[in-house]
C-alpha cells in the first residue's frame, strides 16, 4: 500500500500553523 | 447572495499512531514504575501541539528519558517487537547538550513521524533520548538485527538527516548485547 511520508520541510512548516 | 463556505480544518494524518513515554529516574522504585505513558497522537498538528508544550530534552533532569514508539510497542527490550532488534546509537559529549541535543532529538522525531526511511520504515519501532550527566544518548530502535538491508538503509539515512560528517561513525547494537553486557563490552553489529 501507499505510505504517508512527510519531509522535514513540510513538517517544520506545520509547526506554527493553526 | 454570497454563500460563505467554511472549509473544515483537516489535520494531516500520520502513517502511524505514536506514543510518547517519559522516564524519570527514581532509584527507590523498580525501572518500570518510573516509566509513564504521556500521550498518543496520529496527526502532524497533534505532534506539534505536544512537542511545543513539553520541556526540551536539554532541560530535563539527568536520568530522564523521552521515548517515542509506534502504538502498541513499549519502550523496552523485552517487548516482542523489540527483543530481536537493536538501535542506531548517537552518543553526545557534554558540550553537545547545549548545541545539538535538542536539534538531534527533534530531527529524530521528524524522521520517525514522517516515515523518513521509505519502505524500511516498517522496521522502525521508535526512538529514545537518555539525558545523562556522563553524556546524553539518542537512538532509533529497529525490530530485527538480521535485516541488514533495512538496518543499513535506516542508519545511512539517519546519519544524513542529522547532518553528521562522513568521518563520524555511528554504530548499531543488538538489544540482546546491550542487555547482557555493558560499556566497552558491547560490539557494534553494523557501522555507517
Amino acid at each position: 500500500g501507499t505510505r504517508i511520508i512527510y519531509d522535514r520541510k513540510f513538517l517544520m512548516e506545520c509547526r506554527h500553523s493553526p | 447572495k454570497e454563500h460563505l463556505t467554511i472549509q473544515p480544518y483537516v489535520k494531516h494524518p500520520l502513517q502511524n499512531r505514536w506514543t510518547l513515554w517519559f522516564f524519570k529516574n527514581d532509584k527507590s522504585k523498580p525501572w518500570q514504575a518510573n516509566l509513564r505513558l504521556v500521550t498518543k497522537f496520529d496527526t502532524v498538528e497533534d505532534f506539534w501541539a505536544l512537542y511545543n508544550h513539553i520541556q526540551l530534552a536539554s532541560r530535563l533532569m539527568s536520568g530522564c528519558d523521552y521515548s517515542l514508539f509506534k502504538d502498541g510497542i513499549e519502550p523496552m527490550w523485552e517487548d516482542n517487537r523489540n527483543k530481536c532488534g537493536g538501535r542506531w546509537l548517537i552518543t553526545l559529549s557534554k558540550q553537545q547538550r547545549m548545541l545539538e541535543l535538542d536539534q538531534f532529538w527533534l530531527e529524530t522525531l521528524l524522521c520517525l513521524i514522517g516515515e523518513a526511511f521509505d519502505d524500511y520504515s516498517n522496521e522502525v519501532c521508535g526512538g529514545v533520548i537518555n539525558v545523562r550527566a556522563k553524556g546524553d544518548k539518542i537512538a532509533i530502535w529497529t525490530r530485527d538485527t538480521e535485516n541488514q538491508e533495512a538496518v543499513l538503509h535506516i542508519g545511512k539515512t539517519y546519519k544524513e538527516r542529522l547532518g553528521l560528517p562522513v568521518k563520524i561513525v555511528i554504530g548499531y547494537q543488538a538489544h540482546a548485547d546491550t542487555a547482557t553486557k555493558s560499556g566497552l563490552g558491547i560490539k557494534n553489529k553494523f557501522v555507517v
